[in-house]
């Protein structure tokens, strides 16, 4: 699920 | 990361350094509304509260710290400094801020990617960023002259925008597990809101004549 991705954005 | 991603982050960087640049060199906010200036501050306040527990990489940390700080001196100088101060035209730039920071707050509470603080933070910050430039282009109508630096900072803003929905799209279809509906959805919205700016800053630019947003 998207829930488990890393925020790597800013 | 990909050349749309680290085109949006530079543009992003330039719209602050041409808006630092006129603060701090002439001197002046004119034209810049302080409203959509603390909204983004407690937009990167609330978005980068992982920036000491998540390691990312360097590049990202150094951009947190650069978006935090440039924000709260933005604010600082309109709000505190002498010169900077009285330029600011406080008159025109009337628009309720404090009223979309708590609706944020709700459908952050509400539409999460995981209900822990961090994550409703994070959320709330995507949400507000996405509404935060509605002061700024509300002033920027009533603005009878639009100088040249205020015009090209809200056009950088609004590449960002663009140029991060393209970065969206290319990790659409290389990393198909990284899905962050919350953000893109939210991304769009903002980036409609720049439309109509775009186009009458576009048209400007074309006939060479000082824009000017229709009332």
């Amino acid at each position: 699920s998207s829930g488990s991705n890393p925020k790597d954005e800013l | 990361m990909n050349l749309f991603r680290l085109a949006g982050d530079m543009t992003h960087l330039v719209s602050v350094v041409v808006l630092l640049l006129k603060i701090h060199t002439i001197k002046s906010c004119a034209g810049v509304s302080l409203k959509t200036q603390e909204l983004y501050a407690l937009v990167f306040a609330a978005r980068y509260l992982d920036l000491f527990v998540h390691f990312v990489s360097l590049y990202n940390t150094v951009m947190k710290l650069v978006f935090l700080a440039s924000s709260f001196s933005i604010v600082w100088y309109m709000r505190k400094h002498k010169i900077v101060r009285r330029t600011y035209d406080r008159e025109h730039d009337t628009f309720r801020h404090h009223f979309i920071v708590l609706p944020c707050l709700v459908l952050a509470l509400l539409i999460n990617e995981r209900f822990t603080f961090r994550e409703v933070m994070w959320a709330f910050s995507i949400y507000l960023e996405a509404v935060a430039i509605l002061p700024q282009l509300v002033l920027l109508q009533r603005t009878r002259n639009i100088d040249n630096l205020t015009g090209q900072y809200v056009f950088f803003l609004g590449a960002y925008r663009v140029l991060y929905i393209l970065n969206w799209i290319y990790r659409y279809f290389t990393e198909p597990h990284f899905v962050h509906w919350i953000s893109w959805i939210a991304g769009i919205v903002q980036t409609v809101l720049y439309a109509d700016f775009f186009y009458y800053y576009i048209i400007s630019w074309k006939n060479n004549v000082k824009l000017e947003l229709p009332a």
